[in-house]
């Protein structure tokens, strides 16, 4: 494992702690959408199938259950937690998820690997990570005013695929014949969904203001 | 091309 990868990983865990100390410290989910969160969950069960049939390393394991287990907490205080839930701006997370799990479903059918379950759902998770964060994106368009760590969450959620990125250049140079289109592709688009997100975060730290979207 | 990276990213 090369130090992006690393980085990449630890961006990714970090980002999923300042949610939950947020979530936790504030007793409120103000801003956060739970159909982003969901999407989230559903990713990382359809992608980890393969911790009951093959194991990578005690590291990969880890940090696979680390991140159903995270999910699945954030889902429970934003339906469950008496306090939380209440926080939760139901009314204007409203983006319709099928028009992602579908899409992404279809295509995963068409373009894979191998034709079996696991395969199919593995790169279903692919695809849908790539899209997973536009529901939290369009709640934030709409509520327009983002506090810090709403803020800070998405934007190292983007610094870990961004590290993703510069990862696979370095083991494309460094490991003879690695390639895997469908993550490439896929992991692209997904840190060109950012890019807008980056631009309004940047400027609103520039100018040591809180952050804004436009309308 | 055919892709046969192990999958051992997260």
């Amino acid at each position: 494992m090369n130090i992006f990868r690393l980085a990449g990983d630890m961006t990714h865990l970090l980002s999923i702690i300042v949610l939950l100390l947020k979530i936790q410290a504030t007793k409120s989910c103000a801003g956060v959408s739970l159909k982003t969160q969901e999407l989230y969950a559903v990713v990382f069960v359809t992608r980890y199938l393969d911790l009951f049939y093959s194991f990578i390393s005690l590291y990969n394991t880890v940090m696979k259950i680390i991140f159903l287990l995270t999910a699945f907490t954030i889902i429970w205080y934003m339906r469950k937690h008496k306090v939380v839930c209440q926080t939760y701006d139901k009314e204007q997370d409203t983006f319709r998820v099928l028009f992602l799990i579908v899409p992404c479903f279809v295509l995963a059918l068409l373009v894979n690997h191998e034709m079996s379950v696991t395969e199919v759902l593995w790169t279903f998770s692919i695809y849908l990570e790539a899209v997973a964060i536009l529901p939290q994106l369009v709640l934030l368009q709409r509520t327009k005013n983002v506090d810090n760590l709403t803020g800070n969450y998405i934007f190292m959620l983007g610094s870990y695929r961004a590290l993703y990125l510069v990862n696979w250049v370095y083991r494309y140079f460094t490991e003879l014949g690695y390639r895997q289109w469908i993550v490439w592709v896929s992991g692209t688009v997904q840190t060109c969904v950012y890019l807008d997100f980056f631009y309004y975060y940047v400027q609103a730290w520039r100018n040591n203001e809180r952050m804004k979207l436009p309308g | 091309a055919q892709d046969d990276a192990p999958k051992d990213e997260l």
